[in-house]
């Protein structure tokens, strides 16, 4: 791909994943590393095959349940009444606070005594840490490794009910704990109805040969149902004190940081602490604390400029209610009037292309069938503090096949969201 | 809330660094 400051030039054989994994050697160069891969790419092969099969289309309804529980828990907690539908009670009650849905990238961790490896999604928009356990009394999807049993593992013990510790999941699952013979039982239910529910625990969690935790919390899922798409369950990285990042503080100081792959045939990395050395060239933006959901990692975004030009939204559009920044929802989504803004601006850019239908969320869409490259204009956002991103050109597109790319983003319902 | 997602977010090096309350960005993170 060639880059002018202004637009971007994309080799369209370039948009379509290949069916071969071409691995970056990325994470094994660094310390504390682990290799970040794609759920539905041919980097992991899991045990699920219907997973290879779910449209995009079905990915982005996925995406935005994901979506619509994120803001129903700020709706929820600031007492304002949101019109968004929460997920249908089964056995739990609904948690709009952790939503897996969607979530897309998975790294491989070593769990027990001895090590098992496990392959878990990776979730900043999450606390808790749950895998499915045997004897998996009421149900386990199809996942790529052997499902872990604490039976054969020397490290693991449950937690008992009257432990302060049980009463810890509270905040992380949105469920008050539960209590089987004198035994904690966590209970998790995600935005798109996906549940995990089982033994809450201890055990050794290895992250890397030398990064290895002993006593580490998670949920032993007994009953797990849902889109996980072969990977054995999740890794909590949101800001809870049950959260991975908060349980290995000590040696990390809360520190972490990852890559995600350009294509699902590449891989990425999850690198906790500094990893030998953050790049210099990061630029940083204070992270903001939402009140009403002080797990999640917010941001301040000052604004936005398509093709060069900075677009005309008021600061406060973007002020009135925050933002968010979450390896688990896929597509970018902006306040209203910040988002007529960003497509009207697109569009112009765009308008020697042939449009095409809407594919769910996605409003704006093209057929480029007929061509070989295209020029796609610059997209960058500002931060608080002066930050400057620019995306990069595999985010700004997103499509089924080259008759159907549409930009890969999206308005919220409301200005309040 | 807006939400900063995934696809937007590849190819670049996140940095959360939640003690030292800031979170960065650098591009070419994977290479």
């Amino acid at each position: 791909e060639a880059k002018s400051e202004t637009s971007v030039t994309i080799h369209l054989s370039s948009f379509l994943p290949s069916p071969v994994c071409s691995p970056s050697s990325h994470a094994a160069g660094r310390k504390s590393s682990l290799e970040v891969v794609h759920k539905r790419g041919p980097c992991f092969r899991n045990g699920d095959e219907k997973s290879s099969s779910v449209s995009h289309s079905e990915i982005l309804q996925q995406d935005q349940a994901r979506v619509d529980s994120i803001h129903s828990k700020f709706a929820k907690n600031s007492g304002i009444a949101g019109d968004v539908k929460q997920p249908d009670a089964a056995e739990l009650p609904a948690n709009d606070g952790s939503v897996v849905g969607s979530a897309n990238y998975i790294v491989q961790v070593g769990l027990g005594t001895p090590k098992k490896e496990l392959s878990l999604v990776f979730d900043t928009g999450s606390d808790l840490t749950w895998t499915q356990c045997e004897p998996c009394v009421k149900a386990c999807y199809k996942q790529k490794e052997p499902i872990f049993d604490p039976r054969l593992s020397t490290s693991y013990s449950n937690i008992s009910c009257s432990s302060t510790l049980c009463s810890s999941l509270s905040s992380a699952t949105g469920n008050s704990p539960g209590c089987e013979s004198s035994t904690c039982i966590y209970g998790i239910k995600y935005g798109d109805s996906s549940i995990s529910a089982g033994f809450f625990a201890k055990e050794t969690i290895s992250l890397t040969s030398s990064d290895v935790f002993p006593g580490f919390l998670f949920g032993c899922g007994e009953n797990n149902q849902g889109l996980f798409s072969g990977a054995a369950g999740l890794l909590g990285l949101g800001r809870d004190p049950i959260s991975i990042v908060s349980q290995t503080a000590s040696k990390f100081n809360k520190l972490f940081s990852y890559c995600l792959p350009s294509s699902s045939s590449s891989t990425g990395h999850l690198t906790f602490g500094n990893g030998g050395g953050i790049s210099k060239s990061v630029q940083f933006t204070p992270l903001s604390t939402i009140s009403q959901g002080t797990s999640f990692y917010g941001l301040d975004i000052t604004g936005i400029s398509v093709g060069g030009q900075t677009l005309p939204i008021q600061s406060s559009v973007f002020t009135t209610a925050g933002a968010i920044i979450d390896s688990g929802t896929v597509i970018t989504r902006l306040p209203p009037d910040a988002y007529s803004a960003l497509r009207t601006a697109f569009r112009q850019q765009m308008s020697k292309y042939p449009t095409a239908p809407a594919l769910s969320i996605l409003d704006t869409c093209y057929d480029f069938s007929n061509y070989t490259t295209i020029s796609v204009p610059e997209i960058s956002f500002s931060f608080k503090g002066g930050v400057l991103v620019n995306i990069d050109e595999t985010g700004l597109l997103y499509g089924t096949s080259l008759s159907q790319v549409c930009l890969a983003f999206a308005g919220n319902s409301e200005a309040s969201d | 809330v807006a939400i900063f997602g995934n696809v937007q977010q590849q190819t670049l090096e996140v940095v959360y660094d939640a003690n030292g309350g800031r979170v960065g960005f650098a591009p070419n993170g994977c290479s």
